[in-house]
């Protein structure tokens, strides 16, 4: 009557998404960004992101492989997202983080949208 | 699992998918 927790199994779970990302292996969507192309997994956009939630999990998008965002969004405020989604870490700094607010609202990434707004509200 | 004893497993819980092959 005993659990055996791997403390960092979520952690190395993610790590291994990563990796397949960085090697397009099981990719299974492209999202285009103001031209700029970035390959990911459904699966993932879909647990970080309350805008990829409500877009393929539309019956008519399931087999959706390709989509492209609003054009305002800006491709370096995504990658940074992106990035996130699959290492847990925000690489804000001054010059990309208005951007990377704008896209976390977007992107209906709240808890990340309201760390930016501290990290700009903190910086001024 | 609330209400059962934890055993606290450090180590990596999975392998490791090579940054290349």
């Amino acid at each position: 009557d005993g659990c055996i927790q791997f403390t960092r199994h979520a952690g190395d779970v993610l790590l291994n998404f990563n990796r397949l990302r960085s090697r397009n292996i099981l990719t299974d969507v492209t999202v285009q960004v103001d031209g700029q192309i970035f390959h990911a997994h459904k699966a993932i956009l879909v647990a970080c992101s309350g805008f990829f939630y409500s877009v393929f999990m539309k019956p008519e998008n399931s087999s959706l492989g390709a989509i492209s965002l609003d054009p305002k969004v800006d491709p370096k405020g995504f990658s940074l997202l992106l990035d996130f989604m699959y290492t847990s870490f925000l690489n804000l700094n001054d010059s990309v983080a208005l951007t990377t607010l704008n896209t976390a609202i977007y992107l209906q990434m709240e808890h990340v949208a309201d760390t930016c707004h501290r990290f700009i509200k903190s910086r001024h | 699992y609330e209400g059962v004893n934890t055993i606290k497993e450090r180590g990596r819980s999975i392998h490791e998918i090579p940054r290349q092959d």
